[in-house]
């Protein structure tokens, strides 16, 4: 997965994310594709999540599931979740929860979905994603809707191992994450942390927007035979876009 | 000595604007209402949607089955036990799902805590 925060030079702040999903999971001789992934093409929904009569906030899910891994609460936050792989990873979390060792910890998705509902800040958002015990590591991607509201949670099972705010990073204007920690080496194999910082740096604080920072999600590595969908948000405005991704032809398998 | 780098390609090099903002509306909106009892807040979605989640779901085990043969069974039986023991109104949800599509409670439960699971 690929997430994007960044601020125009207003201070506007979108966030953005493509969703990767399917790897080892089959492959299409025919269609070059992942089976996984041209299955979760087919399943991805809006919600419009209601209480009280009105609208709360909004997610694209895939139908049949109840977390979240994406979504937006109007003029409050917005959030994204990209996978972290550690030792101590969702398994130690399972068996933890099912030997009743971590009765407290909270599934990942529902951890994001109990956010969206019951918290009405970026601050209180930030506070709860970072100390809430978990089950899984992962990394929580939060925006804001005020100028320089955008950090990078990277988070193990107990605690927050590595917190980065969009003001404070090298960047200064924008925010990117992958699967590996900032300030870390990607994998070689799977480097989808410099196209991406290479394709932003292109783009330009001036020009940041929906279409700007679609067109770098649709750039490859960050584009690639496991993306499903690129979601585009905007706390200020409450928009949010969700288009259907592929990567057809040659392109890289993740 | 490693070979050359990935060679990624930023479409902004080539002047194109591949954002099409009406792709959006490819994408169908559902209300999920958090008044309604948990047991009936996805039953519409789920009901839409019930050939495509068994599909998933059946590519997932078509995977498994070679490496686990008994791997329906296990999903079944594990993930299902597992069910009872979740949070609510999660596990509420969960239920009304597999009634909704008739797909086993085990397997509805694996797909929604597959997170946890894909992380190792």
């Amino acid at each position: 997965c690929t997430s994007v925060i960044a601020q125009d030079k207003d201070g506007h702040v979108f966030h953005a994310r493509n969703l990767d999903f399917g790897l080892f999971m089959g492959w299409d001789p025919v269609l070059h594709d992942w089976q996984i992934s041209q299955k979760l093409r087919k399943m991805i929904i809006n919600v419009n999540w209601l209480k009280d009569g009105k609208l709360l906030y909004k997610s694209n899910n895939f139908a049949g599931y109840i977390g979240i891994y994406n979504g937006l609460k109007p003029n409050a936050f917005s959030l994204t979740a990209d996978d972290r792989f550690q030792l101590v990873g969702g398994y130690y979390g399972i068996l933890k929860w099912v030997f009743g060792l971590e009765a407290d910890g909270k599934w990942m998705s529902w951890l994001a979905r109990e956010t969206l509902e019951t918290k009405t800040t970026y601050l209180d958002a930030k506070e709860h994603l970072m100390n809430t015990p978990m089950l899984s590591p992962v990394y929580f991607i939060l925006g804001g809707s005020k100028k320089d509201e955008g950090c990078i949670i990277a988070r193990s099972l107990d605690k927050t191992a590595l917190l980065t705010e969009m003001a404070t990073s090298p960047h200064g204007w924008y925010l990117l994450e992958t699967n590996y920690d900032q300030g870390t080496e990607d994998l070689y194999l799977d480097d989808r942390d410099t196209p991406g910082f290479r394709c932003m740096d292109k783009l330009t604080q001036k020009n940041v927007g929906f279409e700007g920072i679609f067109n770098v999600l649709s750039s490859r590595t960050n584009l690639n035979k496991l993306t499903t969908y690129t979601v585009l948000m905007s706390v200020e405005t409450s928009r949010f876009e969700t288009i259907l991704q592929s990567c057809p032809g040659e392109c890289y398998p993740w | 000595e490693l070979p050359a780098p990935f060679k990624d390609h930023c479409i902004l090099d080539d002047k194109q604007n591949l954002y099409d903002p009406s792709k959006q509306f490819d994408i169908k909106w559902y209300d999920v209402n958090l008044d309604l009892p948990p047991s009936e807040r996805w039953v519409q979605i789920a009901t839409a949607n019930k050939e495509h989640i068994a599909d998933l779901i059946g590519v997932l085990i078509n995977l498994i089955t070679p490496w686990f043969p008994n791997a329906i069974d296990f999903v079944d039986d594990v993930f299902g036990d597992l069910a009872p023991k979740l949070a609510q109104p999660y596990r509420d949800e969960i239920f009304s799902i597999a009634n909704a599509t008739g797909i086993p409670l085990g397997q509805i439960t694996m797909y929604n805590i597959f997170y946890e699971i894909f992380t190792v």
